[in-house]
């Protein structure tokens, strides 16, 4: 995935059965936000790989004073970049199951 | 640890808590 400044990460093994799994977000390299980052840390949330939006997620983030709201698009492509990776993942395992 | 709470208007839950120092790339 394309280095987006952002981390994202699995905050939990996945059992690769969860529709929604635990993820840990922190950033990584703040030169490629555009807005102000206050740095905060580490966010964890769940997010439900099949009803939710990686932007939804990223605009809530916003709306909570994480990250500036240009920042929103960036936020949101890294949360959807890993959650694709665990989505491959799984379909990966299922194949070869 | 000094995790903190904060939860949306849409009802989502934040935690935040301190990234390792050790996960950071150098600035």
């Amino acid at each position: 995935a394309e280095d987006t400044g952002v981390r994202v990460e699995l905050a939990e093994e996945d059992d690769g059965r969860k529709a929604s799994i635990a993820l840990k977000l922190w950033v990584e390299d703040s030169r490629k936000l555009k807005g102000k980052y206050k740095d905060s840390g580490a966010i964890e949330f769940t997010f439900d790989i099949e009803r939710e939006v990686p932007e939804g997620v990223a605009q809530e983030m916003v709306e909570s004073g994480f990250f500036h709201e240009s920042d929103a698009k960036i936020v949101g492509k890294s949360i959807r970049d890993r959650v694709a990776l665990i989505k491959w993942r799984r379909e990966r395992t299922v194949s070869s199951a | 640890n000094t995790a903190t709470q904060v939860v949306t208007s849409a009802g989502r839950r934040f935690i935040v808590s301190p990234v390792p120092e050790s996960r950071l790339k150098e600035q």
